[in-house]
Formats: C-alpha cells, sequence, structure tokens
C-alpha cells in the first residue's frame, strides 16, 4: 500500500497533457506536487528497507533512528544537499538497478574550505577530486545552498541489483585538500 | 592556437578553439596516438511565432507547437568563456555564453563518452520576442543525406529523411518544424561505414538534423502566446519571479570511439541503459569514523 501513491501518480500522469508538457499551470503543479508526495513515500519504503538490510546503522538493534535514515537529495541537479553540506562525517550509498555490475562516478555536493576522506566498505582509500560547482549553477534562482564544491569519486563495479556504500569524513588537513583540489585554467581568448 | 583537454593516456581527448571557446574536435587516445575527429557544438534559439491565431498563418509557437519565426536559429553567442578543471578523474569545461546559456563539458579518464551538461534559464524576454533554445552538434564534412535517425516512444530507432514522408506526399511549408522528432533516448546519424554518430539525452526532447552532418536537440523554450490548441495559456513558467532554469544533459558518441569488444549499436545500447537505469544515491549522516563505520 506504500507504494500506491506514487503508483496513483504515474497513472494520472500517463495523460497526454503531462507527458507533452501541454497542462495549464496550475494543472502542472498539481502534477508535480503528486508525483514528489508519491517519490517521498516510495524513498520512505526504500530506507526503510535498506535498514532491514543492515545497510543503515543500527538497523538491527530495533530499527534506526530519524538522523540516521538515509536521506535522497533531489537538488542534486543543482548540486545541492543538505545533509551532505551540514555533516562532518555522511555515508554514500548507491544502489545499481541494472542486472550487471557497472561503475559510476558519484558527485556529492559539499562546501569548500575542507578536505574530504573517502574509504570505501573494505576500509581501503578511494581516489576522489573536488571540482567547483560552476558559477552559472551558483546563481541559479531559489537555489539554497553552501555547497561551492561537487566530491567526484569513482564506485567501482557496483553489483548488479545491489549496493556499494562509501563512507565520507570531512577534514581541515590541508594535504588532502590540496590534493584534491582541481587545477583550474582560464585560458584567454586570442580575440 | 587550440586549447587541448584530456586526462592522461586513456579516454578521450578534446579540443577548444581558442578564438571561440568553443569545441573544434575529439578524439580517443590510444597508445599509438590520438586520431582527431572535427566537430563543433553550440547553443541557438529560434524566435517563436508569435499571432492571434486569428488565421492559419497567425498561428504562435505554443506548448503544442513548435513555429519558429523564420528557418534560422541565431547564435546565442558567436563565443563562450571558458575556465578548464582538470584533476586525476574528470576534465570539465565550463562554457559561458550569456548568463542564460552555460554548459559543462565533461570527460572521465578512461571513459569514452563526451558529456555535456547544459544549463539554459531563465530565458530573457525583455524584448517580447519568445525563444526557443538549441543545442546543435556538427560533424563538418561529412555527408549524411538528409537522413537521421530517432527512436519514438518505445519503439524501435526509426529513419527520418528530411521533407519527406515514406506513406504520403509531403508539401512542407515549415522547414524547421516541420523536420523535428520526438527524440526520447537518443539521435543517430551515418555518413558511410567509417562515420557514425549519436547524441544521446537525458529527458524526451525534440530533434532534427536539417544539414548533412547536423545533429540538433530542443532544450528549452520559453514563449508569450498561447498557440490555440487549448492549453489556453502561453508557454512562459515562471518561478522566483523569472523564467525557469533547466539543467540536463546530453551524452556524444563516435563510431571511433568503438573497439572489437563493443560496436557502435553496443556503445549506444549500453550508455542508455545506464542513462535509463541510474544508481539511486543516498546519503546517511554519521558520527562514526570510518574504521568503526566499517
Amino acid at each position: 500500500p506504500r507504494l500506491e501513491r506514487l503508483k496513483e501518480a504515474m497513472g494520472v500522469l500517463q495523460h497526454h497533457d503531462a507527458v507533452s508538457g501541454t497542462a495549464k499551470q496550475h494543472v502542472t503543479n498539481d502534477y508535480s506536487e503528486r508525483l514528489s508526495q508519491g517519490v517521498s513515500e516510495s524513498f520512505q519504503m526504500v530506507a526503510e528497507a535498506y535498514s532491514k538490510l543492515n545497510v543503515v546503522e543500527g538497523g538491527d538493534e530495533g530499527g534506526p533512528e530519524a538522523a540516521e535514515m538515509p536521506v535522497f537529495c533531489p537538488l542534486l541537479n543543482v548540486s545541492s544537499c543538505p545533509t551532505t553540506e551540514a555533516s562532518e562525517a555522511f555515508t554514500v550509498t548507491l544502489y545499481n538497478p541494472l542486472a550487471r555490475p557497472r561503475s559510476f562516478h558519484a558527485r556529492v555536493p559539499v562546501p569548500g574550505g575542507a578536505g574530504y576522506k573517502v574509504t570505501d566498505h573494505q576500509g581501503h582509500a578511494v581516489v576522489s577530486q573536488l571540482v567547483p560547482v560552476p558559477d552559472a549553477v551558483l546563481k541559479v534562482p531559489g537555489r539554497n545552498s553552501s555547497a561551492t564544491y561537487e566530491l567526484v569519486f569513482l564506485a567501482q563495479d557496483i553489483p548488479p541489483l545491489g549496493l556499494l556504500q562509501f563512507h565520507v569524513q570531512r577534514t581541515a588537513n590541508l594535504r588532502f585538500q590540496k590534493e584534491q583540489m582541481s587545477q583550474i585554467l582560464r585560458p584567454e581568448r586570442s580575440h | 592556437k587550440d586549447i587541448e583537454v584530456n586526462l592522461g593516456n586513456q579516454g578521450l581527448a578534446v579540443l577548444l578553439d581558442k578564438d571561440t571557446g568553443l569545441l573544434k574536435s575529439i578524439g580517443v587516445v590510444r597508445p599509438d596516438g590520438i586520431t582527431m575527429v572535427k566537430v563543433n557544438q553550440t547553443y541557438l534559439w529560434y524566435a517563436g511565432m508569435s499571432g492571434n491565431n486569428s488565421q492559419e498563418e497567425f498561428r504562435a509557437s505554443g506548448a503544442y507547437i513548435f513555429r519558429p519565426d523564420g528557418a534560422h536559429a541565431r547564435p546565442v553567442a558567436a563565443a563562450a568563456n571558458v575556465t578548464i578543471v582538470q584533476g586525476p578523474l574528470v576534465a570539465e569545461i565550463h562554457q559561458v555564453w550569456t548568463p542564460w546559456v552555460s554548459q559543462v563539458i565533461r570527460v572521465y579518464k578512461e571513459e569514452l563518452t563526451l558529456e555535456m551538461e547544459w544549463l539554459v534559464g531563465p530565458i530573457p524576454i525583455n524584448d517580447g520576442v519568445g525563444k526557443e533554445v538549441v543545442s546543435r552538434v556538427v560533424w563538418p564534412d561529412i555527408s549524411t543525406n538528409g537522413t537521421f535517425y530517432t527512436d519514438a516512444n518505445g519503439r524501435e530507432m526509426i529513419k527520418r529523411v528530411k521533407n519527406y514522408r515514406p506513406t504520403w506526399q509531403l508539401h512542407n511549408v515549415e522547414p524547421v518544424a516541420g523536420n523535428y522528432y520526438p527524440v526520447n533516448s537518443r539521435l543517430v546519424i551515418s555518413g558511410g561505414p567509417d562515420f557514425q554518430a549519436a547524441l544521446m539525452n537525458d529527458r524526451s526532447q525534440g530533434g532534427t538534423s536539417l544539414d548533412d552532418g547536423h545533429m540538433e536537440l530542443m532544450l528549452h523554450r520559453r514563449l508569450l502566446h498561447d498557440d490555440a490548441f487549448g492549453v489556453g495559456e502561453p508557454l512562459n513558467e515562471t518561478a522566483f519571479g523569472e523564467g525557469l532554469v533547466a539543467r540536463g544533459k546530453l551524452f556524444l558518441l563516435h563510431s571511433d570511439f568503438a573497439n572489437d569488444d563493443c560496436d557502435f549499436g553496443c556503445l549506444h545500447r549500453s550508455l542508455g541503459e545506464k542513462l535509463m537505469l541510474e544508481p539511486v544515491v543516498s546519503f546517511t549522516a554519521t558520527s562514526k569514523p570510518a574504521h568503526a563505520w566499517r
């Protein structure tokens, strides 16, 4: 039953106006709201499933605390995620819905002025890179985020229909920060 | 005279024109050297037809129909300001055409896909003209005979021929819109045994190939008139008192990227699956250090 809200929203959004974008604005707003509610409830279900798989801390001791529940950041497309921006340490969980292994470059929005240690589930350090968020993204109207960089690392061979997890720790270690920081060049145009 | 960006001895190399900051060629870096292929990419906009819909010829461009005023798109700007960002995993070229059109060209180490992340909006309308912004990729010196291929609403790739319909005689009075087709995951062109290219998208868009070697996708539209097909509103979405900003990704593949293990069809089929079913990413705050978490 927890999936019904998303299923019903998807059903309504099969209407040709929703598919093609030809609805009036107030109808479009309603479509967005239905979809958002459905996705939110489904994400809660996925988070609960993670806790049963012991993917979430405390999942084997009567369920995790609210603060320990995974969050799905829908504003990653404007490089914004409150959890990764505010936390000194956090874990990144990547679920692969393909039926074969795949690799994926994770991009995690983070504030500048620090370095980030990335560790895989076996305790190995993972190579990572800090990439500045483009100025145009920082200026997107309505974007409310402290992230000025994206932490990029490679999640290698995520198992089919399975998970990989990484631990990210913020550090003031200047060596880390220097090693991770991208080289930035601004070539002058000839004309 | 050019700017070359690559990440070591494997993956893609990208060449930019130093005068304009625009893409000039791409190539695969192999142990025996690089073979560069010429390709240009830029952003253009069509002026949306205005009109009161009193007669067919005064029909406006709107939510239902794309109807540009004139047959040619105008460049958003002749050149882009460029910043190059490089590191051990990814090289990025941040290009800014105007405050409302910018892009990141992205090459990951050892990956043979050119990623173009576009950001368009808020589209200005102070001049009273609705605008429809497209990204156009041009492979110079390639003959494609007015033919291109698009996938159609979950069906197979369908052959499209400029100004032609396979089952009836077409008299095309809309030289641009009459050649636009739905592009749900990819637009492919082919120019002989040595040239195939695919432009893949992350959402359904409209697209075309108006000239030899051209690939064009519509990204974002802001229009000032209703097209009188039933919406009753112009396609002028506003947020925060301005037009909407949209961001998305296009991916460019060339048959040179193929190898013995994966031919060109395999390349765009595999990438299509990966784009359709991306990993689901979640984050959890933790107080534990890495060793305790493990």
